[in-house]
């Protein structure tokens, strides 16, 4: 049997900036990380859903650091796009199951988030791919998650 | 300069899942993942949003296949969770910018955005890693988007 997931790794620097309701049309998110990155913020994830009403939610994640720059350029383009709100939110962790082939493996991500409910840890974000499945969760539960996650995929064992 | 973006991709037979106000309480992923993979139905990406109102959106895409026996698994199981509501959606495709260490480099989502964004191109859902970024967009625009993306990360010459 393959051995699929090979660690877990957490994250406790970050802020997340959670956009919703903003205008579902081309040219939207070009133009919102264009200003962040004219800021010098350097983006971690994104995430979006299409709410398929002619809104879209777009969260992402930074590096801990000057908040204060991002929440002016991301609130001025917002006004600018016409739509949408944003909330910034620094209490967080990104707790991640990092492997190979994780797709094609029915049921890894199945067993992480099983492992979070069973302490239970509420997800409030989720990306994966096909080397790492990420979940965002307040940061009190930072320990707790890892500590669930290690064991669950037996990673103690060298 | 380091060369971050190796190749692009698309993907043309997919069925997103779009779960809209799920509860957001511990479990609710655990469970839903839990009767889907039950029914042998891969899973392809996951992507959540918090909407930090008690509620959660959830998509996910699936290799083309039996929709029908997902809408019965997921459906239900949404009853039992006591909210949201699930939309069907197979007329879509993904393009991807395949590379590495595409985090650190600031710009490399923002340039597929613009690309996409000056084609007139909707992008539905983002997903980003360290080795891909993934837009999901609608089937009519697949060949469209991936000629624009290749054209912008300068990915026909060898
Ligand atoms: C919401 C945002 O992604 C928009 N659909 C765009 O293409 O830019
Ligand atoms: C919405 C869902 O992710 C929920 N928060 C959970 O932890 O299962």
């Amino acid at each position: 049997e393959h051995i699929v997931v090979s660690g877990c790794a957490l994250k406790k620097d970050l802020t997340r900036v959670t956009l919703k309701h903003v205008p579902d049309q081309p040219g939207v998110v070009a133009q919102i990380f264009s200003v962040v990155g004219e800021a010098n913020i350097v983006v971690d994830d994104i995430i979006q859903n299409t709410m398929e009403d002619g809104t879209a939610n777009v969260s992402f994640t930074v590096e801990h650091g000057d908040v204060a720059d991002l929440k002016i350029v991301v609130d001025k383009k917002l006004k600018e796009l016409g739509g949408g709100s944003a909330i910034y939110d620094a209490n967080l962790a990104k707790v991640s199951v990092v492997g190979v082939g994780m797709k094609q493996s029915t049921g890894v991500a199945t067993k992480m988030f099983g492992a979070l409910a069973r302490e239970k840890v509420n997800i409030q974000n989720i990306s994966t791919s096909e080397i790492r499945i990420s979940c965002i969760i307040a940061k009190a539960d930072a320990e707790k998650a890892l500590k669930a996650v290690h064991a669950a995929f037996d990673l103690g064992k060298a």
